[in-house]
């Protein structure tokens, strides 16, 4: 399951 | 941080402070949306809510204190500067705010990954941004002169989400990580709201005529 991306985006 | 990601944060930094130089050099808003600037400050302060909470990298933290710097000190300039807040033009700046924060709050409350204050609000900040642009869009038609300075801002804000929708593509091809559907949505419908506009600049551009954007 992979884990979410983009909050580490602006 | 992929190059896409990278440009597009660069082009997105570039815009706002081209749009705070001008207005703070020539002393002038004339052709610039209140409504528009205001729309982003909300924007990035419910997507920056855990700037204090979620250190992510020295990076991240100052480009989200220079996003936030930046848009409220926009706002500041046209709303209280005694000199730039005489060329605001709010005859023309009419769009309503409500018209945008209401449908994209009810959204929020209904689509979102997880009902949580914090990921409804980061929700509600992703639909606004793709919206926030339209009083600009609205009042550049009505005014129907752009001077270049603002042709460049609202080129370079459409930009900054087309790159971002590459850096999504080359995060979902290498990183083990996802983008979420929501993201990948409202970053779309945010770029196509530009396309138009993109279309006439290049128009102006290659002809090498002024901009103007039909009625």
């Amino acid at each position: 399951e992979k884990d979410e991306a983009t909050k580490d985006e602006l | 941080m992929n190059i896409f990601r990278l440009a597009g944060d660069m082009t997105h930094l570039v815009s706002v402070l081209v749009l705070l130089l001008k207005i703070h050099t020539i002393k002038s808003c004339a052709g610039i949306s209140l409504k528009t600037q205001e729309l982003y400050a909300l924007v990035f302060t419910t997507r920056y809510l855990d700037l204090f909470t979620d250190y992510i990298s020295l990076y991240n933290t100052v480009m989200k204190l220079i996003f936030l710097g930046s848009s409220f000190s926009i706002v500041w300039y046209i709303r209280r500067h005694k000199i730039v807040r005489r060329s605001y033009d709010k005859d023309q700046d009419t769009f309503r705010h409500y018209f945008i924060v209401l449908p994209c709050l009810v959204l929020a409350l209904l689509i979102h990954h997880k009902f949580t204050f914090k990921e409804v609000m980061w929700t509600f900040s992703l639909y606004l941004e793709a919206v926030a642009i339209l009083p600009q869009l609205v009042l550049l038609q009505r005014t129907r002169n752009i001077d270049n300075l603002t042709g460049q801002y609202v080129f370079l804000l459409g930009a900054y989400r087309a790159l971002y929708i590459l850096n999504w593509i080359y995060r979902h091809y290498t990183e083990p990580h996802y983008v979420h559907w929501i993201t990948w949505i409202a970053g779309i419908v945010q770029t196509l709201l530009y396309a138009d506009f993109f279309y006439y600049y290049f128009q102006s551009w290659k002809n090498n005529v002024k901009l103007q954007l039909p009625a």
